[in-house]
């Protein structure tokens, strides 16, 4: 029985994408079997991990969920990583998520699809900024929750909506979820302070891990001149203050939600 | 007849409602009739412009393009800027939109309903992170588009999906667009450099001011301890890199796109 693990925050830009790539090329690099769910029809994670959905005709996500009804074994990719596979998507999602919207039990179509698959560790699933039924569909699947967000006025606005949701899909259903600080900042102390007296209240579900803004982990999912496949910084060969937070956050979650 | 700009990217954390909020406000201050649209149920638009709806029992935006299809001049809320109204949003907005999908000319509804409001010389709508029925509505109504990004990896990949969304929308009417560089660093040359060799194809479409990443500008947006309400950088009394930058983009739309 693998950990599902549903990365989430229906605010955009928060690092949902950067957590989701490194947390699963980092688990799998520690050996661990990953399989990286991407359900975000932008297919940022797929891009994150190098593969350029664009130029294949190669069936995705979308064809799992959609009237296709392909297993998800049949769309797996290989990645760099040897103990990470992908399940990639693409803009086709987006369709495939309006049709989804008129099923019976239109929540649960990825928990019977992940049912299927075995040998795996971890499933860690990156979703899109907003409530929607894919992002349901993660949270149904999921029993850990990882939710990145920044010490900033809009991000923390929507962490109660996020909470509320999850408790009435939870239902009684045992669940553990956990917040994610990202892009913290050397300046705007006041700010931030200001930001964790806001989250006071739930403290004590805030990781110990904190990855910090960095200039390395912004150029990481930049393509560069080269045709160089991106990397994920949790796997560069140097050390830097990007690359040690999700090697620290690797291990903290290796911690509190072992395999 | 207003001016209608729709300030969308379906990448999260763009910087669309900061944008949103300072050009509304800047305008405003500017003399010019302006009505601020929030389209995003997270309704950050709103909270911006120190309105807290979860206190009121107001009606919304949602209520307008709902089944109670109140007139858009019943909800328009008067802001602390003599010559800004704000048409807010909440949480029900998903859930009309859910709806919305199944009606006819499901893409006019807005439309139809800014028709019947007059006396604006500029109508903004903050738009939410995807190309959703809301984000198609607004880009139905809109004559100028403004597509905030940042010079980084994932907010560039999206750029093409939008351009030939927009294309097809618009079917021959005619629109213009621009694209701003928001969050802009001093370091970081490297990657800088890279994202704006991607995006010489289009570089006749990237406006002249850039909008610098400043503290200013994320404290902006952060509720104080006292409950003064936030007040939009633009209009701050001090003059600082995020101010100034934001009074350049109200100078150089009321250029492009005068009133
Ligand atoms: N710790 C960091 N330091 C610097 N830049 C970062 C960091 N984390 C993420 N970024 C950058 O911030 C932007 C947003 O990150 P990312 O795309 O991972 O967020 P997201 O929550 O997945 O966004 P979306 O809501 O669009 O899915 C990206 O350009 C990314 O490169
Ligand atoms: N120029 C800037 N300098 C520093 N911080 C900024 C700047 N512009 C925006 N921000 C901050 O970045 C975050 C994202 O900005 P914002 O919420 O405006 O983006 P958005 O595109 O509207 O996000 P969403 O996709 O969730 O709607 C916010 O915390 C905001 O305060
Ligand atoms: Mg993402
Ligand atoms: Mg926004």
């Amino acid at each position: 029985m693998s950990r599902t693990i549903a990365i989430i925050n229906q605010k955009g830009g928060t690092g949902k994408t950067t957590t989701a790539v490194n947390l699963a090329a980092g688990l799998a690099r520690q050996g661990h079997k990953v399989l990286l769910i991407d359900l975000d029809p932008q297919a940022h994670a797929t891009y994150g991990l190098g593969v350029d959905i664009d130029e294949t005709e190669l069936p995705t996500i979308s064809e799992v969920l959609g009237e296709e009804n392909l297993p998800l074994a049949d769309i797996l990719l290989d990645t760099s990583e040897e103990n990470l596979k992908l399940a990639p998507s693409d803009i086709r999602l987006a369709r495939t998520a309006r049709l989804m919207d008129s099923r019976t039990f239109r929540e649960s179509v990825l928990k019977k699809v992940i049912a299927k698959v075995e040998g795996f560790d971890y499933i860690i699933i990156d979703c899109q900024p907003t409530l929607d039924v894919l992002s349901v569909n993660a949270l149904v699947c999921a029993d850990k929750i990882l939710i990145p967000t920044q010490l900033a006025g809009h991000a923390l606005k929507g962490l109660s909506d996020l909470l509320s949701t999850l408790e009435s899909i939870k239902n009684g259903d045992p669940y553990d979820w956990r917040i994610l600080l990202t892009m913290v900042t050397g300046h705007g102390e006041e700010r931030q302070a200001q930001a964790v007296r806001i989250l006071d209240p739930i403290k004590d579900r805030i990781l110990e891990t904190r990855i910090p803004r960095t200039e390395a982990i912004e150029r990481s999912q930049m393509e560069g001149e080269s045709d160089e496949p991106l990397i994920p910084i949790v796997l560069s060969k140097t050390s830097n203050r990007g690359s040690q937070a999700y090697r620290s956050l690797v291990k903290e979650v290796l911690e509190k939600w072992p395999a």
